[in-house]
C-alpha cells in the first residue's frame, strides 16, 4: 500500500517577492 | 475523449493513507486543519500560509477551473488551473472543490463546494536565516 507523505496533498502557492 | 486527459494524483483517493510529519498515518478522508498545522510547524522547510479564494473561473465544457488566491499576510494574489474536481483543503472545513459531485463521484472523497471567500490551506517556505 503506497504511503504518501502530507504536503503533497497541500498546493504550494509561493507568493511573489514584492518587498 | 483527449488521449491526454489528465487526471488527479492517486492520493485524493478515498482511502489513501497520508504519513503526517510525526509519523502517524491517516486516511485522506480523515485529515483535519490540525493534522496540517501540526505537521508544518514540525517541518523545517515548509509553512502553512492562509490562501483566501478571490475568484473562481471555471466551466463544464472545459473540465477546468481558475482558482484566484489572495496568499499570506501580504495578499499576494497567486492563480491556479485546475480540474473541477480538484480538492483544496478549507481551514476548519475540510476538503472542498470546485465540482464536489465530480470528486465525489470520482474520487469518493467527501467534498464541499469550494467559494469565494473560503481560507484554503497552502504551504509556502520558511524563511531560510
Amino acid at each position: 500500500v503506497p504511503v504518501f507523505p502530507w504536503h503533497s496533498l497541500v498546493p504550494f502557492l509561493a507568493p511573489t517577492q514584492s518587498d | 475523449a483527449p488521449s491526454s486527459a489528465p487526471s488527479l494524483p492517486p492520493y485524493f483517493i478515498k482511502g489513501s493513507i497520508i504519513q503526517l510529519a510525526d509519523g502517524e498515518l491517516k486516511r485522506v478522508e480523515d485529515l483535519k486543519t490540525e493534522d496540517f498545522i501540526q505537521s508544518a510547524e514540525i517541518s523545517s522547510e515548509l509553512k502553512i500560509d492562509s490562501s483566501t479564494v478571490e475568484r473562481i473561473d471555471g466551466s463544464h465544457t472545459s473540465n477546468f477551473a481558475i482558482v484566484q488566491f489572495s496568499v499570506g499576510e501580504h495578499r499576494a494574489q497567486v492563480s491556479v488551473e485546475v480540474l473541477l474536481e480538484y480538492p483544496f483543503f478549507v481551514f476548519g472545513q475540510g476538503w472542498s472543490s470546485c465540482c464536489p459531485d465530480r470528486t465525489t463521484q470520482l474520487l469518493e472523497l467527501p467534498c464541499t463546494k469550494l467559494s469565494v471567500g473560503d481560507v484554503c490551506i497552502s504551504l509556502t517556505l520558511k524563511n531560510l536565516r
